[in-house]
């Protein structure tokens, strides 16, 4: 479904250059629940822009369903980007004057969902992840926790087939956190496919892969025992 | 050194009321390390906010060093709080148009030590948490956790005798977590004041005292086992 060959990312920093990516081979099947972890700098969050389309390697290729990405012009990436991905950012990316519906509506906003149907589908994903009562707020309104999963409730609104989330339990308790894993692994059971950074073993367990990251490399790949 | 008579603090929201902290109890001695746990939205980082004396409380009182903060003039409350206390938020609040090493500085310029002094210094607290190598970039310039570690650097950095650290490994893998935690655990055995949010036990464990909240209120407080 989703495939990195010999990607890399670089950044010129005047002088020198920051070698985030430094050549990663990565496949990723239909229904896979992949998990991503390594240390700080690692390359994990730069790894999953490229995968989501929200960036382009420096060098090196990534096919979507056989497509290489280079062949496609930047609005036709954004159009499969928004009607096959859900990306739930390590550090959230909340509309700041919008209300906690309205920015879990955007995404149908884009796909042109009728006004009724958006809210009633923003309302449900939110009462999912436990913001039922937050709907008026604003993000400066909220806990750590609450934005976080103001970002997981809008990744899911539009049902993607592909989620890529970035730590989505970094600011939840233990209890919560289990609530949103739980969401995960039922929306992977019932075929979708999902890639997760996370620093938590215990989150990563529920994958059935988990690729060990390090230095801008992949260090090993570890299954999960069932 | 610290203490909480009576706390809430309220929202007003167009027609209702948050009620975000209820009626808090809460001493804190001066060298004593406590952890305040929680699940999402149940107060803790409102709590720290009026501890540090970043916010005043609606009703109820708080007193440093046996001064209840009432009686101070703002000014001389941030007076206290810039001298005395360093503050790592959940969000880092890190300025944009500033390289690392500026932003770790800006707590030096503000106690007027001069420029070569604080270059040093800064210098110093960053290598400390593994950033050496990340001085000039900028805060979008850097993972989540290398953010989060220059969060940690500015609180550090004018060697406060109070440190308010608000879920402060969230974004880290557990190595980098635990060179986090070893500079907290020196800190306060060196005769700091460190209260700590966080929503790992094993990290929680780190602390004397382990404050619960629920919805508002102090639910228990668990002495941590030596
Ligand atoms: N715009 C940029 N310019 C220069 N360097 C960058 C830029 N963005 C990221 N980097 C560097 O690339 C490296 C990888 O960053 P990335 O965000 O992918 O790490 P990560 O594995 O997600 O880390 P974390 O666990 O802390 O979130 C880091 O060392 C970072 O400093
Ligand atoms: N400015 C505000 N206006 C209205 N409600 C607010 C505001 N700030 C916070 N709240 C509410 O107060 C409650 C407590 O928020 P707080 O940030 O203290 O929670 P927390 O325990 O730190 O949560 P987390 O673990 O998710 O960070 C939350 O329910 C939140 O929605
Ligand atoms: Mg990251
Ligand atoms: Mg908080």
């Amino acid at each position: 479904l989703l495939e990195a060959r010999g990607v890399t990312k670089s950044y010129q920093m005047g002088e020198s250059v920051v070698h985030a990516l430094r050549g990663i081979d990565l496949a990723v099947e239909a229904g896979e629940y992949v998990a991503i972890m390594g240390p700080s700098g690692s390359g994990k969050s730069t790894l999953m822009h490229i995968l989501g389309c929200l960036d382009r390697p420096t060098s090196g290729a990534l096919f979507i369903k056989g497509v290489d990405t280079k062949t496609l012009k930047d609005n036709a990436l954004a159009e499969t980007r928004n009607s096959e991905i859900g990306f739930v950012f390590q550090d959230f990316y909340l509309l700041p004057r919008l209300t906690v519906l309205e920015n879990v509506e955007i995404p149908l906003v884009y796909a042109g969902v009728p006004r009724a149907e958006r809210r009633a589908r923003a309302t449900r994903v939110l009462s999912q992840v436990g913001l039922q009562n937050r709907l008026g707020h604003k993000p400066s309104e909220l806990s750590g926790g609450q934005r976080q999963r103001v970002a997981i409730a809008r990744a899911l609104v539009n049902e993607p087939s592909i989620i890529l989330a970035d730590e989505p339990t970094g600011n939840l308790d233990s209890v919560t956190g289990s609530e949103i894993r739980a969401i995960f692994s039922e929306l992977n059971a019932a075929g979708n496919t999902i890639i997760m950074v996370t620093h938590e073993r215990e989150v990563a367990l529920d994958a059935q892969r988990i690729i060990h990251l390090k230095d801008g490399l992949v260090e090993k790949v570890e299954a999960v025992a069932v």
